[in-house]
């Protein structure tokens, strides 16, 4: 999803 | 997920290969700095504690899984394995690294997000992996001899948070994403530190010459 969550790279 | 974010985590993925090519195949760690490793072991556990709370894919998962698995593997070889742990470099892998793990839990405190466990920890994490290739950094410019796949490591290592600069490019101009201060500025200043070696890594390789940093 754009924007919102930081934490959906590794 | 765009193609440069999956050719960064593939480069990492190649980058923990070789590593382990070397400490299974060659039975050797020298040249690896054993801070640095138990850094991103450091690194891995406080960023990846969302397993636990948050699910993003099956793929997302697993690369969790395998990066704290095979950093935690490589950890025991380099400590504990009767054969690797004859080849560290110990006398040479100096740098005090708790110091940066100290910056680093300051900075977290000070420059996050939200103040909660997780995204303190998480913060803390970013910052800890930005600077985690220092005493490797400074273990190459002690090394007399930089073994190809020692070398090789490193660049991948390079590379793959080069492409994470192009993937947060893309996704800023492409996904609408938001500015992300805390990750951009940390993955730029862990990808700066890898310049200097870049540069002599290309040069080596150009030259068709065994690699050689400046002491």
């Amino acid at each position: 999803a754009a924007g919102g969550d930081d934490h959906d790279e590794l | 997920m765009n193609l440069f974010r999956l050719l960064g985590d593939m480069t990492h993925l190649l980058s923990i290969v070789v590593l382990l090519l070397k400490i299974r195949t060659v039975k050797s760690c020298a040249g690896i700095s054993l801070k640095t490793q138990e850094l991103y072991v450091i690194v891995f556990l406080t960023r990846y504690l969302d397993l636990f709370t948050k699910y993003y894919s099956v793929y997302n998962t697993a690369m969790k899984l395998v990066f704290l698995g095979t950093s935690i593997g490589i950890v025991w070889y380099m400590r504990y394995h009767k054969v690797v742990k004859q080849t560290y470099s110990k006398d040479e892998d100096t740098f005090k690294h708790y110091f940066l793990i100290l910056l680093s839990i300051i900075l977290a405190l000070l420059i996050h997000r939200a103040f909660d466990v997780i995204e303190v920890l998480w913060t803390f994490s970013l910052y800890l992996e930005a600077v985690a290739i220092l005493p490797q950094l400074v273990l190459l410019q002690k090394s007399r001899n930089i073994d190809t796949l020692t070398g090789d490591y490193v660049f991948l290592l390079g590379a793959y948070r080069a492409l994470y600069i192009l993937n947060w490019v893309y996704r800023f101009l492409m996904e609408n994403h938001k500015f992300r201060w805390i990750p951009w500025i940390s993955g730029l200043v862990q990808t700066a530190l890898y310049a200097d070696f870049f540069y002599y890594y290309i040069k080596s390789w150009k030259n068709r010459e065994k690699l050689k940093l400046p002491a």
